[in-house]
């Protein structure tokens, strides 16, 4: 049984103000770091695609049934989120390893023919990301200390 | 004024500079080396000589970075928004790298003061800057270059780091200064920012979660009361154009997000809350009652033969963060009130208890609200506090023939229309998860139906309960309690009244409920 | 009556806690793994 309430200047001011910000509304990406590789830009799919990420979707499980490719494209393009330390995870868990002087990833391709206290020695695979693909190098030297 | 001459030439020769570094590749892990580059040519040029030069240099580079956003904002040209956004972004992101470096290296670590002085001024300056800018374009005004300074700043100082964790409460405490100072009844044209960092998953994480023994949950709560301040004359009108429909969704998105992983935030300042949520916004209030802690899960209302008086939580008092005894203003009549508890005199203290809470004689706005609440729960609590002290518990024989009950009865048969509504809406705002405060005001609503001298205040008790019921989910666990005892209870003969038949789409409303309830 | 509130986008019958991914006020769907800034190994900063 309340009603309205007088509405007062004051009230009509502040819906003004409210309604000429109503059309600078903040988007989601303003609260976040810059993403210079791979900004948000929503597009109207058709309804019947899926509109939001399956469940689960930012788990090590999920990420971990990812192709390997797919794993250096979240790392490589998502830098600085959680995605990429998840690709990360993921790559690690499939012996891949980060060698922090080349800034690439790494896998043995066989036995290292030598090991020491600093290095491994042997033929390895690594991911160029310029050819996007998996090559091999042989008699590589991956020392210990750079390992991430 | 009276800046020292050159110091804008300066300012604006440092900024660019500084955007240089913080961009250029050698710039270092976390700009740490492109910092002491800065830092040697602020030195250079004296800004960091005195607080009140480098107050200065910060108003001038806010001024800088906020005028580059209206030029950008306005040259949309040929850019599309999120161009626009990464020209802005480019500078703001390094005045705020900036501005996180300079507070978290000032002074000796981990001498958190000067840090915090400086932390308090940047962010006063550029609130200020941000007020005038607010007030002088108006409708032009533009929350992007604010939003992001606030929302990258609140992040930087939020990063893992030993030297930032050890000032982080008064970091949250500065950006609480800020947003309240900000709050969208000062800033209305700022209020979905405002709202976007209040919202930020690191602000509420750190708020409620991560701060030890819930220290940030009260500067929080004081935010969601300015929001429903704004709010709420726009939602008591049912204005909801759609700029004010989609801060009240956002809003509801907060309160979800809070029932979902901080219940018991929401049960501490339940009452703060619905003291400000306008009365005809039962759905939001209803999120809030419905909160319970997690530790004490309700029992299902809809088991046959629940037994409300055997849960032993219905003895504990719930926690209540408000002072609401200190809400019966004035002291006077305060004194009268615990005269009258205590000594069920003078009666006439009871007959005049309309015109002490009457407000006004607007129609709608009658009532003083606040004191209303106040007043009801507070002689609650004395009740529950009485029938406790003889060792009893409330139940429908222990709760009559007293001083509270007095104050109670008179309330529900001598207000009018709204007065008993709002007297009934205070009652019901108690009906939340088993506590000894949901199950006196049980007992007394149904004790005021059971008792009532005309059908009025027997129909008025059931639409406050009604309209709480008719919305959509969530419904707190002690109003459909109170539902069930009433419609099925003989004791109330419910069916028999003729209110619940006088038109069909009631009754099928009531044979509805009545089943979902069932 | 109201709005369903299962409709703003909240995945609210989870048992994990909402706000880890919360995509704020306006948000219809929650953070995606990529929405979220991590500070990951400097290493990892290639680019």
């Amino acid at each position: 049984p309340l009603g309205r309430v007088p509405m007062t200047k004051e009230h009509d001011y502040q819906y003004q103000m409210l309604q000429a910000a109503f059309y600078h509304m903040p988007h989601p990406s303003d609260s976040e770091r810059l993403r210079s590789y791979l900004p948000r830009n929503p597009y109207p799919t058709p309804p019947y695609y899926p509109q939001v990420p399956p469940p689960g979707s930012d788990s090590i499980e999920f990420f971990l049934k990812l192709s390997v490719e797919t794993l250096f494209f979240i790392f490589y393009y998502m830098e600085g989120t959680k995605a990429q330390y998840l690709a990360a995870k993921a790559l690690k868990k499939q012996s891949w390893r980060f060698h922090t002087k080349y800034m690439m990833w790494f896998q043995r391709h066989e036995e290292p023919k030598v090991i020491t206290d600093e290095f491994e020695q042997g033929t390895y695979v690594y991911f160029d990301f310029e050819k996007w693909s998996q090559r091999k190098k042989e008699g590589f030297k991956f020392e210990y200390k750079f390992l991430e | 004024f009276d800046d020292p001459p050159g110091l804008q030439e300066k300012t604006e020769f440092l900024l660019r500079e500084w955007v240089q570094l913080y961009h250029a590749p050698s710039s270092g892990r976390e700009s740490t080396k492109a910092f002491s580059q800065i830092v040697y040519q602020m030195n250079m040029q004296g800004i960091l000589k005195t607080d009140d030069l480098i107050t200065r240099f910060f108003r001038h580079a806010t001024q800088m970075c906020v005028d580059m956003c209206y030029r950008t904002l306005n040259d949309q040209a040929a850019m599309t928004p999120t161009m626009v956004r990464n020209k802005c972004f480019r500078t703001l992101d390094a005045f705020v790298r900036l501005i996180a470096l300079l507070v978290k290296h000032s002074g000796e670590s981990p001498n958190a003061v000067s840090k915090i002085n400086l932390l308090n001024k940047v962010l006063g300056i550029v609130t200020g800057v941000l007020l005038q800018d607010h007030e002088i374009r108006k409708t032009e005004f533009q929350q992007l270059p604010y939003h992001r300074i606030f929302i990258m700043l609140l992040l930087e100082l939020n990063a893992p780091d030993p030297v930032l964790e050890a000032i982080n409460f008064q970091v949250l405490t500065a950006f609480c200064n800020v947003l309240h100072i900000l709050r969208p009844e000062k800033a209305p044209a700022f209020a979905y920012a405002w709202l976007d960092i209040v919202s930020h998953r690191v602000f509420i994480g750190r708020m409620l979660a991560v701060t030890p023994q819930h220290k940030g949950w009260g500067p929080y709560a004081q935010l969601l009361i300015d929001l429903f301040n704004f709010l709420s004359p726009f939602l008591r009108n049912a204005e909801l154009a759609k700029p004010i429909t989609i801060l009240y969704r956002g809003c509801l998105r907060v309160l979800l997000v809070l029932l979902h992983d901080f219940p018991e935030f929401l049960c501490d300042y339940h009452y703060n809350f619905c003291d400000v949520i306008p009365p005809n916004c039962i759905q939001m209030r209803n999120l809030v009652l419905s909160a319970f802690p997690r530790n004490l899960p309700p029992p299902d209302p809809f088991a046959g033969k629940l037994q409300v008086d055997m849960i032993p939580e219905i003895r504990q008092a719930p926690m209540i963060q408000t002072n609401y005894a200190s809400l019966i203003q004035p002291p006077s009549f305060k004194n009268e009130l615990d005269t009258y508890l205590n000594t069920r005199t003078p009666v006439t203290f009871v007959t005049d208890l309309r015109s002490t809470l009457q407000a006004s004689a607007e129609p709608g706005c009658r009532y003083n609200i606040q004191l209303m609440n106040a007043l009801v729960l507070y002689v609650g609590t004395e009740a529950i506090a009485a029938i406790q002290a003889k060792g009893l518990q409330p139940n429908k024989q222990t709760i009559t023939h007293s001083s509270h009950m007095d104050i109670f009865q008179s309330l529900a048969v001598d207000t009018d229309t709204e007065g008993r509504y709002l007297f009934l809406n205070a009652i019901a705002n108690q009906l939340r998860y088993p506590n000894s405060h949901t199950n006196y005001f049980l007992h007394l609503i149904l004790y005021l139906f059971a008792e009532a001298n005309t059908p009025a205040i027997q129909e008025q008790i059931t639409r406050v309960l009604l309209e709480r019921l008719i919305v959509n989910r969530p419904h707190p666990w002690g109003l459909l309690i109170t539902f069930i005892e009433l419609i099925k209870n003989p004791t109330f003969d419910f069916w028999s009244h003729e209110f619940v038949h006088c038109a069909p789409e009631i009754e099928k409303l009531f044979d509805s409920v009545a089943r979902s309830c069932a | 009556q109201g709005s369903d509130l299962t409709t703003l986008g909240l995945n609210l019958k989870s048992p994990e806690n909402q706000y880890l991914t919360f995509g704020g006020a306006w948000a219809e769907t929650p953070c995606r793994a990529q929405d979220i800034d991590f500070y990951v190994p400097r290493e990892y900063l290639t680019n």
